[in-house]
């Protein structure tokens, strides 16, 4: 009755809530979790040590160096046709202005091939993408590229509307990547409303004018941690079934959903089956990713470190994409590791939550999912998730406890099944 | 050859099936 009791305890029992209200502890008291700021280094101490006093095993950090950037003050100020103040949220790693900011024409396109259109009036102006929101996948180019793209062909600085799926007048932050021989410009977010309203008045052939103001900074690299602690396996206590949510986030609202509630219900995953008396044959390790923002730094490393011992982890799994009511589990591996992983599912059938979809994925799991290691990530509502999403939307209020009960109760139930198997899931 | 060394399965996928229903 293992499954059963996993659920309910998780649904039902004394641990209902649990990691809700230790979540909403933690950001409440911390705030959001930038790399290569104190707010995380605080939440990474203060996780730690309830990860002692809750007693689980093999409770340490392992160092990683990750980037420091700070926003600083910004705006962005239409000047022409009228003034307006626009809401805008730079993006990580990007460059800031001068003092004055920057004040330039603005040229509103809705992709990058319109900007190669384009090219030749691009040149000292602001590049205002106005791409669609198609998914996030597909539509997040235009942030992580959108700045070198239009810096390529003269563009002073660009504004890029934000990758969601619903908006009220809310930016939505995110990385961006310069590359090498092209010129860094700064670039920011803008909401969906603005970049919508200045393609209506571009179309009407009337001058926009912008002054943009950004404060960034990039700060070389800083000390932080990847946080890890264990169940220890009874049997083959070398091999792994990894578990894992990342503990850093955007410099915006509270960092709860991204990805506050992974991070805490892998945390519960662990919880629960020691308050269960539970220890699988194999051990199931917690890490608590630092820096998976900036494009997994935090995995990378820990990845380069553990990597010699890949053949001992059975599963990687990671929950980044929310911890709304699940609709199943998202699965990378051969075919038998599939047909075994749909049998692991179907003991959730007192949830009604039994389907394996493909693409199991995540920033910090693809590098041994890539490798060949089994991966398995939690799937829900990607829409709602996409609302809140690297915006001050994302607080403790976009997250339901009772929904989080259950995503821990699957993820308790996968990983505790998985790593209690005779035999590790093939590849 | 690391990957798979560990993982070659001496179970039929009946006996895993058999052995994950006795976690329901």
């Amino acid at each position: 009755d293992v499954a059963k009791a996993i659920i309910n305890l998780a649904v039902y029992g004394r641990a209902q809530n649990r990691s809700y209200e230790r979540l909403a502890h933690l950001v409440d008291t911390v705030g959001p979790r930038l790399s290569g700021s104190k707010n995380l280094e605080e939440a990474i101490q203060l996780t730690y040590q309830s990860l002692k006093d809750s007693g689980l095993e093999n409770v340490h950090l392992e160092p990683v160096k990750v980037p420091h950037w700070e926003r600083g003050e910004e705006s962005a100020m239409m000047v022409k046709p009228r003034l307006y103040k626009m809401a805008i949220l730079g993006l990580g790693s990007s460059i800031g202005t001068p003092a004055e900011g920057i004040t330039a024409e603005v040229l509103v396109v809705n992709s990058f091939d319109e900007l190669q259109r384009r090219a030749i009036e691009a040149k000292g102006k602001i590049v205002v993408y106005n791409q669609p929101y198609i998914s996030y996948a597909t539509s997040v180019k235009y942030r992580v590229q959108g700045a070198v793209e239009a810096a390529k062909v003269g563009a002073l600085a660009s504004l890029i509307r934000s990758v969601a799926s619903f908006s009220i007048y809310s930016p939505h932050t995110g990385n961006q990547k310069y590359q090498d021989g092209v010129t860094k410009i700064p670039t920011a977010c803008i909401t969906v409303e603005d970049a919508e309203m200045m393609s209506r008045i571009a179309s009407h052939g009337t001058t926009i004018v912008v002054n943009l103001k950004m404060g960034a900074v990039n700060y070389p690299d800083t000390d932080s941690f990847n946080t890890v602690a264990e169940i220890t396996g009874s049997r083959h206590p070398e091999q792994i079934v990894l578990v894992s949510g990342h503990l850093d986030s955007w410099d915006v609202g509270q960092g709860a959903m991204d990805d506050g509630g992974g991070a805490f219900i892998s945390w519960e995953a662990l919880s629960l089956i020691k308050d269960l008396g539970l220890r699988p044959k194999r051990t199931l390790r917690l890490v608590l990713w630092t820096a998976e923002e900036q494009g997994g730094v935090g995995a990378s490393q820990y990845y380069q470190l553990h990597k010699v011992n890949i053949s001992q982890y059975s599963l990687v799994m990671e929950s980044d994409a929310g911890t709304y009511l699940p609709t199943g589990l998202q699965f990378t591996g051969s075919d038998k590791a599939r047909s075994i992983m749909e049998e692991v599912m179907s003991l959730l059938r007192p949830l009604n939550i039994t389907q394996v979809f493909t693409k199991g994925e995540g920033e910090d799991i693809n590098f041994w999912i890539q490798a060949g290691v089994p991966g398995a990530s939690l799937l829900d509502d990607l829409n709602k998730y996409f609302f809140f999403h690297h915006s001050h939307g994302d607080t403790m209020t976009a997250l339901d406890p009772k929904q989080m009960n259950v995503a821990a109760a699957v993820w308790a139930v996968v990983s505790y099944v998985v790593a209690d198997l005779d035999e590790m899931l093939p590849r | 050859k690391a990957i798979h060394k560990a993982s070659t399965p001496q179970k039929t996928f009946k006996e895993i099936q058999e052995e994950i229903a006795g976690y329901t």
